[in-house]
């Protein structure tokens, strides 16, 4: 009785953002982004 | 009702499922989350920029729809959602929870190219929002599987190939025995991890630590300061915000030796380093001592190298090579 479902392996935001040589300014906005939620 | 999954991290998720929610069904892009334990898809009426890319419920579509009307926000580490709590009929394969409760996002902010529509969180339900009992607990006490138990097999070299299963284990899909490791608290899946080392030295978790086993990233997240050690170990060099390696050194990098419960588990190079066009990066990446000074997160990459058994009755999670 066991279910088995397929997943399927996507191309990831980071490798995306990498390829367009957006990853940096993603990272540094997060950055800025988590130190404000965090105080 | 707040509810923080500080843990995931969406730039890095990977691996994604279907399921359908309401009657005539409307389909999603999931991801089959460890590291949380809520469900929901974006609705109809959410007017972020995220909501435009991806697949949204519309409740005025399904017969079998009730609005539950709770408002929910869902902090992630790099995003969050808002909406409010429904019911519906949700199916994952041949599997039917009825009068499931789910989120329905009106807001999200940090999703937008994410590859999925929405999350279904796999993690126990003391840390899901009040009011929405997960849904392997809804399928569980409807009696929809003969052992409580799910299980990951994630392929390491095509798209296609992964699975999630539910109700068991299909032993096709691992080498040798599992190794069973209980769970440190009965909230998140979380195990108790010996130490981490590389060529027989120990070069992180020295004391022991805590490590999330979580399908929802892709990497291997810990403490900034050891895992920028472990990256100098293998010769890496920051390079926009990532550690980059000389690809040649895949053949002579040793594995990174994760010892849980006693038992050795080896990480190759291969395996922690990625390849993408001409440059290659380690996986390990730092920024978790925000959350806890001794936690490790064990994604994707880790994964991949063994099959693992998530075991809701005896809270417990097995480990074998894929």
């Amino acid at each position: 009785c066991v279910v088995i479902l397929p997943l399927k392996k996507m191309k990831t935001l980071r490798e995306t953002l990498r390829e367009k040589n957006l990853l940096n300014n993603f990272l540094e906005e997060q950055a800025y982004r988590l130190s404000k939620n965090d105080s | 009702k707040i509810t923080i999954h500080p843990l995931r991290n969406y730039l890095d998720t990977a691996y994604v499922g279907n399921i359908t929610i309401g009657t005539p069904p409307q389909e999603f892009r999931v991801v089959f989350d460890t590291g949380s334990a809520n469900l929901w898809v974006p609705c109809i009426t959410c007017t972020s920029p995220a909501c435009y890319t991806h697949n949204t419920f519309n409740p005025q579509n399904s017969s079998s729809f009730r609005e539950v009307g709770s408002p929910i926000t869902i902090f992630y580490g790099s995003g969050i959602i808002q909406g409010f709590l429904g019911s519906d009929t949700i199916r994952i394969g041949n599997l039917v929870s009825l009068k499931q409760s789910f989120g329905l996002s009106q807001e999200e902010y940090g999703f937008d190219g994410a590859p999925f529509d929405g999350v279904l969180g796999l993690a126990f339900p003391s840390i899901s929002t009040k009011g929405a009992i997960p849904i392997f607990d809804n399928l569980w006490s409807q009696g929809a599987f003969s052992e409580p138990v799910f299980a990951f097999y994630l392929s390491k070299y095509k798209p296609e190939g992964s699975v999630v299963m539910f109700g068991g284990v299909d032993h096709r899909y691992y080498k040798g025995e599992l190794n069973w490791i209980p769970v440190s608290q009965p909230h998140h899946w979380l195990i108790s991890m010996n130490h981490i080392s590389m060529n027989g030295n120990i070069v992180a978790c020295s004391h022991g630590c805590q490590a999330f086993v979580d399908t929802g990233t892709s990497l291997i997240y810990g403490p900034t300061d050891l895992v920028t050690n472990i990256n100098k170990l293998m010769n890496a060099r920051l390079e926009n915000s990532e550690y980059a390696v000389l690809c040649d050194a895949v053949k002579t990098l040793p594995p990174v030796i994760f010892n849980i419960n006693g038992i050795d588990y080896p990480l190759p190079p291969q395996a922690y380093i990625t390849k993408d066009k001409n440059s290659c990066m380690s996986i390990f990446q730092g920024g978790l001592e925000n959350l806890s000074p001794d936690n490790w997160l064990l994604g994707d990459v880790f994964l991949r190298q063994y099959f693992s058994v998530f075991d809701r009755k005896n809270e417990r999670i097995g480990l074998a090579p894929a």
